[in-house]
């Protein structure tokens, strides 16, 4: 559990709200 | 066997025995994902922080969303009356929360928003700190660092610059305000502590 921000479910919804208006960047 | 997940962000702190922990979590997670979306919203309109990378944006906000969200719903705790009201609108004692176990978590929060609350902030101080509270978020897997920093470092002098105008006679708030951050990290990481062992271990 090194990332609880994954296994809470954060990033998920997280990256959802942020792909709604966000186009992918080249990293 | 009542499953406790004392949230204010949750409709209610305790559930029903009857649920499985699935389902509690479902619903809790259906209660806290709206907050999360504005937390997202909210990063977005931050001058500059859509110019860093989609990556770096993700990073921010998975170590920062629950810490702008303390501070967002500070007022939902009430340190006079050592009380907090959860989303059903019901405020709950503090001694009720306690005996439920969520005992040196909320002293924390308590603890936090009191001395957040003294500060008398006006809405757009407030704004402002929590962009600085976003953009100073664990730096762990942040690749841009120096853009990052330097978007730290404009939103702290735009704080400063606000506070010191409008308060030209007190020049003790703005470092007040920073030592506040700190305490948001150490928040953080107690608060996912807690609701990972509710994950693992209703």
């Amino acid at each position: 559990f090194s990332d609880p921000a994954s296994n809470l479910g954060l990033e998920d919804i997280i990256r959802k709200a942020l792909m709604g208006n966000l186009e992918e960047k080249p990293e | 066997g009542a499953k406790v997940l004392a949230c204010p962000l949750n409709s209610c702190p305790v559930a029903p025995a009857s649920r499985s922990s699935q389902e509690v979590w479902e619903s809790f997670s259906q209660c806290f994902t709206p907050a999360v979306k504005e937390v997202v919203e909210f990063a977005k309109s931050i001058p500059g922080f859509q110019s860093l990378s989609q990556h770096d944006q993700v990073m921010l906000l998975k170590s920062g969303t629950f810490q702008v969200l303390m501070v967002r719903f500070c007022s939902l705790f009430d340190p006079k009356e050592r009380t907090v009201t959860f989303l059903n609108g019901q405020s709950y004692s503090l001694a009720s929360l306690r005996a439920l176990g969520m005992g040196s978590l909320l002293d924390a929060m308590f603890d936090f928003s009191e001395k957040l609350g003294y500060l008398g902030l006006e809405p757009d101080e407030m704004a402002l700190f929590m962009a600085v509270v976003l953009v100073s978020a664990d730096r762990s897997g942040i690749v841009e660092v120096g853009a990052v920093e330097q978007l730290q470092e404009n939103l702290i002098k735009a704080l400063r610059s606000l506070i010191t105008s409008r308060r030209p006679d007190d020049s003790t708030l703005f470092p007040k305000l920073l030592l506040r951050l700190p305490d948001l990290r150490t928040l953080n990481n107690h608060h996912s502590d807690k609701l990972l062992a509710f994950r693992i271990d209703p």
